[in-house]
């Protein structure tokens, strides 16, 4: 009952409030001309500590949707179909990104938007129905009619905005035993020796952004994050296609938080309450021995909340 | 408006702009 | 809250993993993180300058009539002030169809004003500022801006810095190759 209740009380919530209300009062946007080198671009990404920017192209004034690990992804994959390309893959800009995504076949990324003034609820039903893990604000300049592009927001910035200011967040005690969240059949895993371009197959033939690496006993050690990619492009390292994946993840910066993980005794109380202290994507399931059970990503926390 | 030393042959310049009752610092960074 | 389970993983985290597979493999041990160096980026008002004056402004007149742009004609009392008007029409979204010629849609203003001005912040050591000053239209009829109040002010303050912060990198690139 107290559940339903909470469950009431946040899509409430959800409806009640807008983008625009989770946006600080002050905050920056960097955005990319379409026209700079896509190496610049990562080195940009990386020392500003983000992940993703929304692109602006200059001839035509307007938006040109969002610079994604899903795109650093797919140069991965142009370049291992086409080894003897390194030079075209080098003076890549991001308005090249789109003949890329056509080259290997690569879905073309719907770029979903919604107005900042839309309630928080419809930009979280976009999210879900596109799987998409940001959609950028959108409004329209009064004089111009071009877009501007307002901020992004992100699953995570939602569900830390819902942990921090819904207190019916607190009576969430269901074990995840009982409920019906995340993915616990069938999860793709790895070991530390497999070939880190067979686990970026995996992300993509998934269309995952995450892959659980096990031991032979099946406890898990660790993970291969999408954003892992940026480092591998970064370091150069991505022309040797023989490296496993425990050798790609000795680039990842020091200030990775480390991999969360929980057990099916812990409730979405004790989810949130960590979301809201400690930047997170997604928790893997262990059990008493640290063996693998399943995952649990922000996508999968929205898509409860909102329709369960 | 606010600039960066040129770098690499990458400019970025950002202005504040009010946007309803918040202010954001818009950054482009442009190739030379 | 109550008792959680909620760990990070040890093995997970960066110099553990790493001392790990160097134990297994050695010759790994020269591979290095990579350095997200958090480089501050540093910021500047305007543009410096330790040019003289005159010789600032006339590079700025000489590339304004690089890039197109037009200009009012300077007052006696506001000679470090350039107001600028520069024509930005950006191609149009919707592909071309043969033969037909670009429509421009012209309820757009494409002329888009800036304020150049040159500031002395100490003797030879000058700053030029650039000021998004609003659109203008070619057509005559759309040119007055509407007096708003300021209630109603903050309701239409939404505009977009990005053509402004295009034209001027533009005009930042084009000092800069002069120069």
């Amino acid at each position: 009952r107290d559940q339903q209740i909470a469950l009431k009380a946040i899509r409430s919530f959800l409806q009640s409030k807008n983008s625009f209300d989770v946006l600080p009062v002050s905050y920056r946007l960097i955005v990319f001309e379409t026209s700079l080198l896509v190496k610049r671009a990562l080195n940009i990404l990386l020392q500003n500590s983000i992940v993703s920017a929304p692109l602006w192209n200059s001839k035509t004034s307007r938006f040109a949707g969002l610079l994604t690990s899903s795109d650093f992804i797919n140069v991965i994959q142009y370049y291992s179909q086409n080894p003897d390309q390194f030079q075209f893959v080098d003076n890549l800009t991001l308005d090249g990104l789109r003949d890329v995504e056509k080259a290997i076949g690569a879905p073309q990324l719907e770029t979903i938007s919604i107005h900042p003034f839309k309630s928080l609820y419809e930009a979280c039903v976009k999210m879900i129905e596109s799987s998409a893990r940001r959609i950028p604000l959108i409004d329209e300049d009064e004089k111009t009619h071009r877009e501007i592009v307002v901020s992004v927001l992100t699953q995570y910035r939602i569900l830390k905005f819902v942990s921090m200011n819904c207190r019916e967040t607190k009576i969430l005690l269901q074990p995840l035993s009982e409920l019906k969240v995340g993915t616990t059949t069938n999860l793709s895993a790895v070991k530390l020796e497999t070939p880190v371009m067979d686990v970026i197959h995996l992300l993509i033939s998934q269309s995952v952004s995450s892959v659980p690496i096990v031991d032979d006993q099946d406890k898990l050690i660790n993970v291969y994050e999408a954003v892992d990619v940026l480092s591998l492009i970064k370091g150069g390292m991505y022309t040797d296609l023989s490296l496993s994946v425990g050798e790609a993840l000795i680039k990842r910066s020091d200030d990775f938080e480390g991999v969360y993980t929980c057990t099916l005794e812990d409730n979405l109380c004790v989810i949130l309450e960590t979301i809201r202290k400690s930047r997170l994507h997604r928790l893997f399931i262990v059990d008493t021995a640290g063996k693998l059970i399943g995952v649990i990503t922000l996508s999968d926390i929205l898509k409860y909340l909102l329709f369960d | 408006l606010a600039t960066t030393s040129i770098k690499h042959n990458t400019l970025a310049v950002a202005s504040v702009i009010r946007y309803k009752r918040k202010y954001v610092t818009q950054i482009l960074y442009a190739p030379l | 809250t109550p008792n959680s389970t909620i760990a990070i993983l040890p093995s997970s985290l960066p110099q553990i993993h790493r001392a790990y597979m160097v134990q297994s493999y050695p010759e790994l041990a020269s591979v290095q993180p990579v350095v997200t160096k958090k480089s501050k980026t540093r910021w500047h008002f305007g543009i410096r300058s330790r040019s003289y004056p005159l010789d600032v402004m006339c590079e700025i007149y000489r590339a304004l009539k690089n890039l197109g742009a037009e200009w009012v004609r300077p007052s006696e009392e506001e000679l470090w002030t350039i107001k600028v008007r520069w024509k930005y029409s950006p191609v149009a979204q919707k592909e071309k169809k043969e033969g037909q010629e670009e429509e421009t849609d012209d309820s757009v203003p494409d002329l888009m004003k800036m304020q150049i001005q040159l500031f002395q912040l100490e003797p030879n050591n000058y700053l030029v500022d650039f000021k998004f000053d609003g659109w203008e239209s070619k057509r005559k009829d759309l040119e007055e801006e509407p007096v708003v109040d300021d209630e109603e002010q903050e309701q239409i303050s939404s505009f977009s810095a990005y053509p402004f912060l295009h034209l001027a990198t533009k005009l930042i690139m084009e000092l800069a190759v002069n120069s």
